[in-house]
């Protein structure tokens, strides 16, 4: 359960205009879950920020699960892969 | 792409249809999810094209062997990749030794440039696979811009993260995309779409919230009902037909009976020689002629052609049986099975030919009679138009949708068996730039490319507007009105699970009269009706939301189509249609009932003014079946004597409810 894995974090429609204002919401929503400003640097693999607020990033089990009961969060899923058709 | 648009009636020689209506899509921007491009391919040509539409904000990144800004022009006007949600996941960096790929947009598979040449893709005279499906290759809207967003990397079936694929929605509703088309699938069970593991409907979702159509494939697992894939109601979700060609191969057996197979066979012919079947003595001879598992122990099929059978559509037992019939020096192979439309050349130029049970067993029996039965094969050739037909293809995943079998799925269908596109260099089916390829994934990029061209006449239409026109307008039978059958075992006529409203119509769906719109609201009541929670749909769309407490029905929901998968008694539902034709009309409904099902429309005539450009409009339908049914089939027209808006109609009555019907 310790496993780090790529997790998306959605938080629906975005709550400014400014994507570096969403994109920096989204390091400190992080950075209280995993200690630190750097660690959530770390850890983030993608901020969505202009078509809705949302990031990918490598979460323990525990730390998804912290995250999804925040109340900007609107679900917590794990990345998941598709296939050509 | 050589047969495609004539087929559907948009043809470049006619003057008077959608494409020159729309300047062949000039102006448009059509952005899609997949492999990347091959820069260089001639389907890019920017001749002719105007500047880079100003309001574009998107780009094109370098990267291995690409460069950003010499490989695009006016025609690719974008592309990026994204690899960071794949290589995060897989904690290691991507091997290309082992699968060739590039870190950049340019495409390895071949399949993102097959797709986008479909869409958008230029003019190019003379396109062929080895002579074959020759002719004009473009795409539904040749004037159109193309954007790539690399999503799929080259591992087997080319693996796209959701992570990155939502970063790609991301950046493409910033870019300024104008439809977003998707050839990718997941696997079933499927997620719920708010809560869905896959990030194309939700990604989608707010794509459509900013005015962007987003066109998918409904996936490859068809014929079994209820696999259809990318479901949600925004989302356009496209089935695959064949085309009105073929490329039949004649086989003269050696009492001089010709029979027509199927291959994409272009070398030279293969006279007279041996033909064999691998039988093995004893109880179960025929276990030795499995295409699959082919045995050779009794039967010498050294430089003779060789007959097998298989129960297995898909393409992996004909690939199988090349291999063994090649190793054991046979020089042809004939294979006898049901359809799978998943045709394709069998190494360099070795000549294998598919052919149906039936004309199988003709073989066969020729062979058990003969002393010494021969065979000759010849090249194949292309057949278009009669007496070629339409028909699903058997891998088009079908409906109902699993996740909400009341919202009907898929939309649409089009074209997508052996259409010939551009490719990459890399794929093994490419020759001379030119590939033949099938998949549901070719047939998302035809509504795409249609799409781009109803954006270009009707820019103020909302994607929901755009699915029902196309829906609503539909062929139910192919353009010259011969039946449209579904493929499977057994063969049957389409029906709405098949192909949803039916073949699309370019020319209908430009003026289509009335249309079934939806906006936010309406995907809000979806959510309500399906059950989300008030505090994840407020989220979702950063407004306050309270569900009534009185739950709505999902059947109340305006999708262009009425589908009741729970039928007791009666249910009456609620549809609103907006008027897109003359102000002033007057439509009224007419009505074909499925089997045993009673229809009443309130009202059933519609009168539009000035100020009535909006009407609703109830549903009533009851059932006189006293069991549980399987589903069936009718639908809706409102006409005003021009314009026919059909939405179709499915049924099932339950009387027991949730009830596994295996008696």
């Amino acid at each position: 359960s310790a496993e780090s894995r790529v997790h998306i974090v959605y938080m629906g429609e975005r709550q400014h205009n400014d994507p570096k204002l969403i994109t920096k919401f989204h390091h400190d929503l992080l950075a209280t879950i995993v200690g630190s400003k750097e660690a959530a640097v770390d850890s983030m693999v993608y901020s969505y920020r202009h078509g809705f607020s949302g990031f990918a990033a490598k979460l323990t089990q525990s730390q998804a699960q912290q995250i999804s009961e925040l109340p900007e969060v609107v679900h917590v899923i794990p990345n998941r892969f598709h296939s050509l058709q | 792409t050589t047969r495609t648009w004539d087929y559907l009636d948009i043809s470049s020689y006619s003057p008077l249809n959608l494409l020159h209506d729309t300047h062949m899509g000039d102006g448009i921007i059509i952005g899609l999810l997949d492999t990347g491009v091959w820069p260089e391919s001639v389907v890019f040509n920017d001749d002719g094209l105007e500047p880079i539409p100003a309001r574009w904000k998107g780009h094109c990144e370098s990267g291995q062997l690409f460069n950003g800004t010499t490989d695009c022009n006016r025609k690719l006007i974008g592309a990026k990749y994204f690899i960071d949600g794949f290589l995060a996941e897989n904690n290691q960096p991507f091997n290309t030794t082992d699968n060739p790929d590039y870190m950049s947009p340019r495409d390895s598979f071949g399949h993102g440039t097959h797709t986008s040449t479909i869409a958008g893709g230029s003019f190019v005279a003379n396109a062929s696979y080895k002579g074959l499906a020759l002719g004009t290759s473009r795409g539904g809207a040749p004037r159109a811009r193309i954007a790539m967003y690399k999503v799929c990397w080259n591992v087997p079936q080319g693996q796209c993260s959701s992570a990155d694929i939502l970063k790609a929605f991301d950046e493409a509703i910033h870019d300024g995309v104008d439809v977003l088309s998707l050839s990718l699938g997941t696997q079933i069970p499927l997620f719920a779409e708010v809560d869905e593991r896959d990030g194309i409907a939700i990604g989608s979702f707010h794509a459509v919230a900013n005015g962007i159509p987003v066109v998918c494939a409904a996936a490859n697992d068809g014929p079994a009902a209820q696999t259809v894939h990318n479901t949600a109601p925004w989302i356009i979700t496209v089935a695959a037909t064949t085309l009105d060609r073929s490329f039949p191969t004649p086989i003269m057996l050696g009492n001089n009976v010709t029979i027509l197979g199927q291959a994409w066979y272009a070398g030279k012919e293969i006279g007279l020689t041996g033909l064999v079947y691998p039988e093995n003595p004893g109880l179960r001879p025929a276990l030795a002629g499995v295409c699959e598992s082919l045995s050779f122990n009794h039967t010498s099929v050294d430089g003779k052609v060789v007959l097998c059978f298989t129960t297995v559509t898909r393409r992996s037992a004909v690939s199988s049986a090349v291999s063994a019939v090649r190793a054991a020096g046979g020089v042809g192979l004939i294979v006898a099975k049901n359809p799978g439309h998943v045709m394709g050349p069998c190494g360099d130029d070795f000549p294998c030919v598919v052919v149906d049970y039936e004309l199988g067993t003709q073989i066969l029996f020729y062979i058990r009679s003969a002393r010494s039965p021969t065979v000759t094969i010849s090249p194949s050739k292309t057949l278009v138009g009669k007496p070629a037909s339409t028909k699903v293809a058997t891998f088009s995943s079908r409906g109902p949708s699993s996740i909400t079998p009341a919202i009907l799925k898929p939309d649409i269908a089009a074209p997508g068996v052996s259409l010939l596109a551009a490719s990459s260099p890399l794929d093994t089916f490419m020759n001379g730039g030119f590939a033949l390829h099938s998949g549901t994934s070719m047939a998302a990029p035809v509504i795409s490319g249609i799409i781009a061209l109803l954006k270009a006449k009707h820019p103020n239409w909302s994607p929901a507007a755009i699915r029902s026109a196309i829906v609503t307008t539909a062929w139910k039978t192919d353009p010259f009105g011969e039946p449209i059958f579904a493929e499977g075992s057994p063969r049957k006529l389409a029906d709405p699970f098949d192909f949803g409203g039916g073949l699309v119509n370019p020319n209908r769906a430009s003026k289509p009269g009335l249309v079934y719109d939806m906006d936010t609201d309406d995907y809000v009541h979806y959510l309500c009706a399906v059950g989300y929670n008030d505090s994840a749909i407020s989220k979702l769309v950063r407004q306050g939301i309270a569900c009534p407490s009185a739950k709505p029905s999902v059947l109340d929901v305006n999708v262009p189509s009425i589908t009741i998968p729970n039928l007791r008694n009666s249910a009456t539902l609620t549809r609103r249609v907006t008027n897109v034709g003359p102000p002033n009309s007057t439509y009224k409904a007419l009505v074909e009932s499925p089997f045993g099902i009673t229809i009443t429309v309130t009202p059933n005539i519609l009168v539009f003014h000035s100020t009535a450009q909006e009407i609703s409009y109830q549903v009533r339908v009851s059932t006189s079946h006293q069991v549980n049914t399987g589903y069936y089939f009718g639908s809706l027209t409102w006409t005003d004597g021009v314009h026919n808006v059909t939405i179709p109609i499915s049924a099932r009555t339950q009387i027991l409810q949730n009830y596994a019907d295996e008696n």
